[in-house]
C-alpha cells in the first residue's frame, strides 16, 4: 500500500509545483498587462488634452 | 474543480499570446 | 508511516484543488483585461480613422 501511494504522492507534489509555477507566470503576466493598460490610458488621457 | 488537468497546462500558452498581443515579445 | 503519510496527502491534494481555483480566477481576469484592453484599442483606431 505505502509503494502503491507512493507514486501518487510523487505526482501530486509534481503537479503541485507546476501549479505553482504556472501561477507566478499567471502573476507576472497580469502585471505586465497591467502597466500597458496604464500606459496606454496615460497616453490616451495626454491626448485628450493636447 | 473545472479546471481539468490540460485546460490549466493551456493556460501558459495563452499567457504568450496574451503578452505578444498587447506588444511584449519577449515571452 | 501511512497514517503520517496520508495527511500530508490530503493537505497537498488541498492545495492543489487551491491552487487550480486560484489559477481559474487568474485566467478569468486575464480574459476580462484582455477583452477591455482589445475594446480600447478598437476604440483607439476609429477615432484616429475618424
Amino acid at each position: 500500500r505505502i509503494n502503491q501511494q507512493n507514486p501518487s504522492i510523487r505526482e501530486i507534489r509534481q503537479e503541485n509545483r507546476e501549479l505553482k509555477a504556472s501561477l507566478e507566470d499567471h502573476q507576472r503576466a497580469l502585471e505586465l498587462i497591467m502597466h500597458k493598460y496604464r500606459e496606454h490610458m496615460h497616453h490616451k488621457i495626454l491626448n485628450s488634452k493636447v | 474543480s473545472s479546471v481539468s488537468n490540460t485546460t490549466w497546462r493551456q493556460g501558459r500558452q495563452m499567457l504568450r499570446q496574451y503578452l505578444q498581443e498587447i506588444g511584449y515579445t519577449d515571452t
